[in-house]
């Protein structure tokens, strides 16, 4: 699965 | 993306404007922190190191650079602008801010998601931002009275993260994998520090008189 630690947010 | 966050990216945008105009249209950045814009422009350049590693939409990119190009342009105006520099309430802003990057910067080190550099300086940033506005709020209350377009800079720039929290709530009860505690602890702390401000705010705009922050 893709990492999805990655902050999405600003 | 949902509404919330989107309502709060634009007012985190307004806020920015908001003080573009202020600055640009009347050269003046009195009632301005300078140590508050510069805790900004670290928040971002620290928060903003995946900027060229991690593409998650054009939006998010495009947003990005706003925020750290206008944090930047706003510390270099009220640095070096020859004529918006002299309208710098110097003597007012001295808020020790070392305290508040340090403090950030060891919590960051003991409280992150991942012991890598980029998510330390993200933790950093988040706990930076939390407590950047304290530089402002305390020399809003020393300059006493408050000019309208800080007072709305202000306004603006607490009223995002509230949206935020809204945000984290609503992916909370939607994405069953959604855990950003130090983004929602952080958000309420920073949120809760604008708490007297808002009340003044509300009670200046209800009885319509000029923002009078207590001494």
């Amino acid at each position: 699965i893709e990492e999805c630690n990655v902050h999405d947010e600003l | 993306m949902n509404i919330f966050r989107l309502a709060g990216d634009m007012t985190h945008l307004i806020s920015v404007l908001v003080l573009l105009l202020k600055i640009y249209a009347t050269k003046s950045c009195s009632g301005i922190s300078l140590k508050t814009q510069e805790l900004y422009a670290i928040v971002f350049v620290t928060r903003y190191l995946d900027l060229f590693t991690d593409f998650i939409s054009l939006y998010n990119t495009v947003m990005k650079l706003v925020f750290i190009g206008s944090s930047l342009a706003i510390v270099w105006c009220m640095r070096y602008h020859r004529v918006v520099r002299r309208s710098y309430d110097r003597e007012l802003d001295t808020f020790r801010y070392w305290i508040l990057l340090g403090v950030s910067f060891i919590l960051a080190l003991v409280l992150h998601e991942k012991f890598t550099l980029q998510e330390v300086f993200w933790a950093f940033s988040i706990y930076l931002e939390a407590v950047a506005i304290l530089p402002q709020l305390v020399l809003l209350q020393r300059s006493g009275n408050v000019d309208n377009l800080a007072g709305q800079y202000v306004f603006f720039l607490g009223a995002y993260r509230a949206f935020y929290i809204l945000n984290w709530i609503y992916r909370y009860l939607t994405e069953q994998r959604f855990t950003r505690w130090i983004s929602c602890v952080s958000g309420l702390v920073q949120t809760a520090l604008y708490a007297d401000f808002f009340y003044y705010y509300f009670i200046s705009w209800k009885n319509n008189a000029k923002l009078q922050l207590p001494a």
